[in-house]
This record gives C-alpha cells, sequence and structure tokens, in this order.
C-alpha cells in the first residue's frame, strides 16, 4: 500500500457530548502536501458497479477515491488544474461520473465538469460557466445554477450538463439587483429556487418558468446570511442558515445556525430557534453543512460542532486533532459519514 | 412563535405567487 491509500491513526478519545454518535472510520492521506480546500461524496459506476466515493480537492488537484474495503478507500484518479486554484467542489445530487468544481481567487472565475474517459475522443475537464460568478449550487437532474456579474448587471444561470460533460441546455432566471450570496433548493419542491442576497433578502425563483416570484427581506440581524436548507411546510418556508458575521455572545450563548420561518404570500418573517454553542464554548461559524436534520460546522475556535435541527442542542463536538484544525466538514451525499478535513491534506471519515 | 404575526398563509403559495408575478 502507497502512503496514497487510506489508513486509520490513532486520535484522542473525545470527552464530548456523545461522541459515540461519530465513529472514526479511516483517514485519506494527501501525499502532495499541498493545501486541502474541500471534500465531497458522489457516486462513480466502476466495472459496472456504482460505488460510493469520496473526492479531494487540494489547490491544484482533484483526487477520486473509490471504496477498496470496508472504510478503505484508493486514489483512483486526479484532474489537476495549473493555471487557477481550486475554489471548492460543488456537488451534484443523484448523479454518477461527474465532479463539478469552482476555480479562482477570491471569486470564481471558472466552473468545470471533471469526467474520466478512457478514449481520447473526449475531454476529461470541460469549462461549463467563466466570468466573475458569486454563487454556484448544483440541482438535481443534472443542472447546475450560478450568478455571474457583468458589467451592468447580475446574470443568473442554469445549464444542464450533457452525459459529455458539456452544456446541453441553459436557461436564465430574472435577475436580482443585488449580489447573490448563496443558492437554496426548496426541499419537496422541485421548481422553487431560494437565494440569499447580499441585502439580508431572500429571493425565490420558479425555476420552469424564470420567474423571479417573491423578494422578502429578513431584517438586519441575518447580514451576509448562508443558507443551507430550505422547506416548505403548512404554506411556510423554513430556512435554516448561518452567519459568518454574527455576533460570538448572545444571551442564550453563541449562535452558530439559525432557522427562520417566512411567509411566502406576506414577506413577513420571524426567528423560530437558534443553535448555540454549548456553555463554555467560544466561536463562530467559519465553513459548515447541513444534510437532513443534521448541521455541522467548523467554528473559529478550530473545533467541528454538530447539531440535531429537531432536538434543538449540539450534539457532538469534535477539538482539534494532531494539534491541527479543522478547516471544513461536509455531510457525504452517499452515506451516512461526516467528512473533516485540515489544511495539512489530511481528511478524517467518521 | 406566533403564527399571527405573519399573516394570511396560503397552502399553494407557489403557484399563486407564480401566477401573479411578471413572465
Amino acid at each position: 500500500h502507497s502512503i496514497e491509500q487510506t489508513e486509520i491513526t490513532d486520535v484522542p478519545a473525545y470527552d464530548t457530548l456523545n461522541p459515540g454518535n461519530l465513529q472514526l472510520v479511516s483517514k485519506l492521506k494527501n501525499p502532495s502536501g499541498s493545501c486541502s480546500v474541500d471534500v465531497s461524496a458522489t457516486w462513480w459506476e466502476i466495472a459496472g458497479v456504482k460505488e460510493p466515493c469520496i473526492v479531494t480537492a487540494c489547490e491544484y488537484a482533484v483526487s477520486l477515491w473509490k471504496p477498496l474495503d470496508i472504510w478503505q478507500w484508493e486514489k483512483m484518479y486526479s484532474w489537476h488544474f495549473t493555471e487557477i486554484p481550486v475554489l471548492q467542489i460543488v456537488p451534484m445530487p443523484d448523479v454518477c461520473n461527474l465532479v463539478c468544481v469552482a476555480l479562482g481567487s477570491l471569486e470564481i472565475r471558472e466552473i468545470r465538469a471533471l469526467l474520466c474517459f478512457s478514449d481520447a475522443k473526449n475531454e476529461n475537464q470541460v469549462l461549463l460557466n467563466s466570468g466573475n460568478i458569486q454563487a454556484v449550487l448544483g440541482l438535481t437532474k443534472r443542472r447546475l445554477v450560478s450568478s455571474s456579474r457583468t458589467l451592468c448587471d447580475q446574470q443568473v444561470e442554469i445549464v444542464t450538463i450533457a452525459e459529455d460533460g458539456g452544456s446541453k441546455e441553459k436557461q436564465f432566471l430574472m435577475p436580482v439587483e443585488e449580489t447573490i450570496q448563496t443558492f437554496a433548493e426548496v426541499q419537496g419542491m422541485q421548481e422553487a429556487l431560494l437565494g440569499t442576497t447580499i441585502m439580508n433578502n431572500i429571493v425565490i425563483w420558479n425555476l420552469k418558468t424564470g420567474q423571479l416570484l417573491k423578494k422578502m427581506p429578513i431584517g438586519d440581524s441575518y447580514q451576509a446570511s448562508i443558507c443551507h436548507k430550505a422547506y416548505s411546510e403548512m404554506g411556510l418556508l423554513f430556512v435554516v442558515l448561518s452567519h459568518p458575521c454574527a455576533k460570538e455572545k448572545e444571551p442564550s450563548g453563541s449562535p452558530v445556525f439559525q432557522l427562520i420561518v417566512i411567509n411566502p404570500k406576506t414577506a413577513l418573517s420571524m426567528g423560530v430557534m437558534l443553535y448555540c454553542l454549548p456553555q463554555g464554548q467560544a466561536g463562530r461559524f467559519l465553513e459548515g453543512d447541513v444534510k437532513d436534520n443534521f448541521a455541522a460546522a467548523v467554528l473559529t475556535s478550530g473545533t467541528i460542532a454538530i447539531w440535531d435541527l429537531l432536538l434543538g442542542h449540539c450534539t457532538a463536538l469534535l477539538p482539534p486533532i494532531s494539534d491541527q484544525n479543522w478547516s471544513f466538514v461536509k455531510w457525504s451525499g452517499t452515506d451516512s459519514h461526516l467528512l473533516a478535513g485540515q489544511k495539512d491534506g489530511n481528511i478524517f471519515v467518521y | 412563535c406566533n403564527q399571527a404575526d405573519l399573516g394570511p398563509i396560503s397552502i399553494n403559495w407557489f403557484e399563486e405567487l407564480s401566477s401573479e408575478a411578471p413572465p
């Protein structure tokens, strides 16, 4: 086994909340030594079988890891980038044999589809979009939505990705005057797309018609909100947000995530729940991910905290290990794994 | 939270907003 293959290392036992819920199963080591930026999980067809694979991103390379045995992964393929560094992996729900990445420095400059063809006929990297891109999200049915700034306005565009990685279809959504910060699908509503803006508004589009349906102010206390999850229930829209600019201390503790409810008909909204750190823990949101009823966040303290959104409280804490702070955390889209990464390229699978 | 503070609610809000919004 080369050093590129996975290994399980000794990790200190945690004296934290419900540590048993999180069990370290393996560690993926990046031998290149370059700065690690993101991780994701995807399905890939290997010898005719769809396998749950892990995708890791360093500054200038993205790697696909296939499962070997229980809790073991082997690097299968790498895509290399020479000019523009990788900013993030763009997870594509419900797809197989396709990875999308955003490249850039401060802003996204390119979005590329990564594929793995053995013949020389097809390219293994295809440029999907370029420009000053502020936000991107992978949607179901091989679609990708992005917003980019032109000289005079903002463009919101959906591309449908063909089997060869090219863009099969392009559709434009009605533009918004304000810069879009994040996009989110509305669970259970295939035709609804939500966006948060830097001016503290939430906007909703109809994906089928491209119509901008409503702009809803959510107040100054939700500045620079990132939307992690949205769902509609009983005529109301529930949205899970995080706030990189949130104050570190509130009377109830340090809020990291927040659930708000909006009535899309009246555009009136209110807070429902604050997801705070346990007493004695410091930090605010740096980076995080929400899947089903679980939220995970890397905090400014270097710790990862996990909340059960239904219970309303923090259920686990992963302190920095090997003297290295955590730098990103993602829920796996293919199984019940939590993928946690450090800057030096080490990825821990829980 | 108090639902009354959010105003009248419609289960079919998406369809209604789609029919009201400019094409």
